[in-house]
């Protein structure tokens, strides 16, 4: 069988970080406005945000054990902020 | 964090469609038992409808479903997700049908995600304690444990408070024992820590000696898997309760029912002859528990595990003044409180005489 390369892996993995933020890192509301306002923090904050929420590493990197969080099966409402 | 729940305590569901994975009636019964999880612990009554618009709607989907802004994701990552109390979506819940959804451990077990997903369906948000069931990753636990963390209990309290503020429509129930009435007596009592559980029907008083504070619960708002009307129970030396009905007794440790449970009493060194227990109680400073048991009681010896030969006894040989059936027993400070329908009598152990006859209700401070 082809063998994923080591630039696939990285791929994919920066692709499931991305995907997992904007699932459930990524909606807020703003106070000052009614309704939904896309979350302009970086990926490292989302990502520390999501560290802190599981109680990992607050590292801002998608290290390994954090890579393995964002792999187990779950709900699909958002961690943060006000849902729905 | 919890969002506004619902503006009344009757709520509808409907169950739109089934997956196919299961029995349709498993389906239901999962449903069903799921949200009683939630309605055990609060006000709310959960009626099943099967035509039009309810509270909750409960569907199957995969990927791109009607007309719901989220989207699943085919076999693992997102399992379910659910819309806070309001109209439109609001309350509704979606099961990915790209999942293998099962009654066991294998697959997912939909009792337990749909039980989370109900819990934002009342307004529940997730939780970072990841022994809570509002956590967001998927984690199989017992179906005979209850799913519920403190943490869970809170919330959701928080939200609606607890089962026994608003009166429901459950099937006729008795009201809530009084807890100054005279008469009163009780089905069992044990200690837990610090605190004192009086048990009667459906219900039990927690006390703290220390203080003056009484609270009334029901039994099944901690431990929904045990049955009301316990006949005796007490604490034994590693930091666990017994609970005794009939010819059955369970093992609690905190909130939880320990597996195996219920087994039946001989497994504890019981004649057949034996059919249920009257009162039982551990004298921590001998480590060996006495069971009444109509005008006899046996001896066990917690350390080793085993009845003591030579039992039983009559009661009134061992405990002068203790002449008739015992209702329940507890130890509190050494000395034995032992309740005879309305009428308690303490005894000292150590010099078996009783030292004095008081009410049974003389700690609730009426």
């Amino acid at each position: 069988l082809p063998l994923h390369s080591e630039k696939d892996n990285k791929e994919e993995d920066t692709k499931l970080v991305e995907d997992y933020l904007n699932k459930f890192y990524a909606v807020e509301t703003d106070p000052n406005q009614r309704g939904w306002k896309t979350n302009a923090e970086s990926t490292a904050e989302k990502l520390q945000k999501m560290q802190r929420f599981f109680g990992l590493k607050v590292t801002g990197k998608p290290d390994t054990e954090t890579l393995e969080m964002m792999k187990k099966p779950r709900c699909g409402v958002p961690d943060v902020g006000l849902y729905g | 964090a919890t969002l506004p729940g619902w503006k009344k305590t009757n709520l509808t569901y409907r169950i739109v469609n089934h997956t196919p994975d299961m029995r349709k009636e498993d389906v239901d019964k999962a449903i069903q038992k799921a949200l009683k999880v939630w309605s055990t612990v609060t006000p709310l009554i959960f009626t099943r409808i099967h035509e039009g618009i309810a509270d909750i709607m409960i569907a199957f989907g995969t990927k791109a479903h009607g007309h719901c802004p989220r989207y699943f994701d085919g076999p693992l990552g997102v399992l379910a997700h659910a819309f806070p109390p309001g109209s439109g979506f609001g309350g509704d819940a979606h099961f990915d049908e790209d999942e293998d959804w099962t009654t066991g451990s294998d697959g997912f077990n939909l009792f337990l995600v749909a039980a989370h997903e109900f819990g934002h369906a009342l307004g529940l948000s997730h939780s970072n304690d990841q022994r809570a069931l509002m956590f967001p990753n998927y984690a199989y636990i017992s179906p005979s444990e209850f799913p519920l963390s403190p943490d869970d209990i809170n919330g959701i309290q928080s939200i609606y408070g607890s089962p026994t503020k608003t009166p429901d429509k459950r099937p006729a129930t008795p009201t809530s024992p009084k807890t100054c009435g005279s008469q009163i007596s009780f089905d069992a009592v044990t200690t837990l820590r610090r605190e004192v559980m009086f048990l009667k029907g459906r219900h039990l008083w927690r006390v703290y000696p220390d203080n003056s504070e009484v609270e009334l619960e029901l039994i099944s708002a901690f431990w929904p898997s045990l049955p009301s009307g316990i006949q005796a129970a007490y604490e034994n030396m590693k930091d666990q309760i017994l609970f005794f009905k009939g010819s059955n007794f369970w093992v609690i440790s905190g909130y939880k029912v320990l597996l195996g449970y219920p087994k039946n009493i001989n497994t504890l060194g019981f004649p057949k002859s034996v059919k249920k227990i009257d009162a039982a109680v551990c004298n921590k400073n001998t480590g060996k528990t006495d069971f009444f048991v109509g005008d006899k009681y046996w001896r066990y010896d917690e350390n080793s595990q085993s009845m003591e030969k030579g039992y039983p006894r009559r009661t009134l040989n061992d405990f002068p003044g203790i002449s008739q059936k015992v209702d329940a027993v507890f130890q509190h400070k050494g000395l034995f409180y032992f309740f005879l329908g309305s009428r308690q009598l303490e005894f000292d152990p150590t010099a078996k005489r009783v030292i004095r006859e008081i009410k049974s209700n003389s700690w609730f401070n009426c």
